[in-house]
């Protein structure tokens, strides 16, 4: 028996669209400590890691470990069809193959309106394979607001990378004297450190952007970059890319 | 030129 209600339902939407154009099928793990995801893309050079937490669910009832595969297209397209405000109901059970969505409008804001919607989405085996990725020490750490990594990642995208218009050079410089804490850059570094990421990978993390408005992204010289939204209360979606290197 | 290696290098299959 599986049963999880998050009141803010809206969450679980942000958190696909953010994950769907890098992972087409991921095993969905419940347990009773939350919901955990981890999946490589096609070309196994970046990896997705999601956790939200059971105490971040208004109800969570989970009687024995279950992992169910689905494809994330379909899936996004069933949360489209909840409202932004519906609280949002996943149950599940051993023997049937598929995963029921239910949403629910608000009762105490929308009592003319009350509304239940309920989706069954198909099932599918999925032989995901799992990494083991340890804690581990970066050379650099930097937390900044998230919509301002978003607006990088797609400037540089645009000018590309053949050097064919010309080159772009933008520095971030630590920035704490701002009125909100999330409006912060933060720049821990321990060693210098210099890598080459593939943008196009890094503009499809920063579709998580609507989940947080900081994102930490934190840096190794031999370990892949980590890219983190963190969701409030909840978890994280985390994104891990393997650098570009001279062969 | 540049070249990205698998996700399996750096972490470990299980």
């Amino acid at each position: 028996m599986l049963e999880l209600r998050l009141v803010q339902g809206s969450i679980l939407k942000k958190v696909l669209e953010s994950i769907k154009d890098l992972v087409n099928d991921a095993n969905f793990d419940f347990s009773s400590s939350g919901l955990t995801l981890q999946s490589m893309d096609s070309s196994h050079i970046a990896l997705v890691a999601l956790l939200l937490k059971s105490e971040g669910f208004e109800h969570y009832r989970c009687d024995r470990n279950t992992s169910m595969g689905m494809n994330l297209g379909n899936m996004s397209k069933m949360l489209k069809c909840a409202g932004n405000d519906d609280i949002l109901t996943i149950k599940g059970d051993d023997v049937s193959d598929t995963v029921t969505f239910m949403f629910t409008s608000d009762l105490v804001r929308e009592i003319f309106f009350y509304k239940i919607a309920d989706f069954e989405m198909k099932l599918m085996d999925i032989d995901n394979e799992h990494l083991g990725i340890p804690e581990a020490e970066y050379h650099a750490i930097v937390k900044m607001p998230s919509a301002e990594f978003a607006r990088i990642c797609k400037v540089l995208a645009s000018i590309g990378d053949t050097g064919d218009i010309g080159t772009a050079n933008i520095v971030l410089r630590q920035n704490t004297t701002v009125d909100k804490p999330e409006d912060a850059t933060v720049i821990e570094m321990n060693e210098p450190v210099s890598m080459t990421f593939a943008l196009r990978y890094m503009n499809t993390f920063t579709k998580a952007t609507p989940l947080s408005n900081t994102v930490t992204i934190s840096l190794s010289p031999d370990l892949p970059v980590v890219v983190k939204y963190k969701i409030a209360e909840m978890g994280y979606v985390r994104f891990y890319l393997t650098p570009k290197m001279e062969e | 030129g540049l070249e990205q290696s698998d996700l399996g290098s750096y972490f470990m299959r299980f």
